[in-house]
């Protein structure tokens, strides 16, 4: 779901934004 | 540097995820979700500037969307005061940390 | 939403600041600084993918630029081995965090 990073893996915290009425944002790898 | 990658650090070193932070004539405000596996709080933490205090932070404890299974094991970890809304000097802010992570990462055993 | 409020939220509420975040053909890394006014560290933390052991961390202390009046206070802090790059797993980054974090709060009498 592009919520889980290839580094981190899952962040459940990162799953609560909908407590705070949005959605939780995907981890988006800029180009080093 | 994506920001997301940053929160992500933070979420895994420190337990602490900020949603979203966004200012309004009031102050500055983060909404923010702390914890582990054995409990969480979302909360929004809000930096008001005054001129004579110094900056003052609120905490306001969000529970609206609590299951009532959820707010039973809060309550058993972490002080009733903590279900208010509290403000204390910037410099007090380590402490509101610390406090919140030590509550938070302790086990409960669910009762029933 | 500035990358700069939220870095400066962590380093008042976790003592972490995060300098630079980037990736490499090696991983994830962030430069990064713990502490407060008893001491600080600054440290790589690399995020090292395998597919066996999942996420490795690697910690690397940055000593170079220190001076001996800082080191030899960081000495009486912080245990040597974290003196010396680590690697542990991810799970194990909330531990190396609060460690961090213990033995940097430790005030320590300059002996001169």
């Amino acid at each position: 779901d592009g919520l889980s990073s290839p580094y981190f893996g899952d962040s459940p915290l990162k799953r609560r934004a909908p407590s705070f009425g949005y959605k939780p944002r995907e981890t988006v790898f800029s180009p080093t | 540097e994506s920001m997301e990658l940053v929160k992500d650090l933070f979420e895994h070193l420190c337990g602490v995820r900020v949603h979203k932070c966004y200012e309004d004539d009031a102050g500055l405000w983060f909404d923010t979700s702390q914890g582990s596996r054995n409990g969480i709080m979302d909360y929004k933490l809000g930096f008001v500037r005054s001129d004579e205090a110094g900056t003052e932070v609120v905490y306001i404890p969000l529970l609206k969307q609590r299951s009532s299974d959820e707010l039973k094991i809060l309550q058993q970890q972490i002080p009733s005061y903590m279900f208010d809304t509290l403000s204390f000097p910037l410099k007090s802010l380590p402490q509101f940390y610390s406090k919140m992570a030590r509550c938070l990462g302790k086990e409960v055993r669910d009762r029933d």
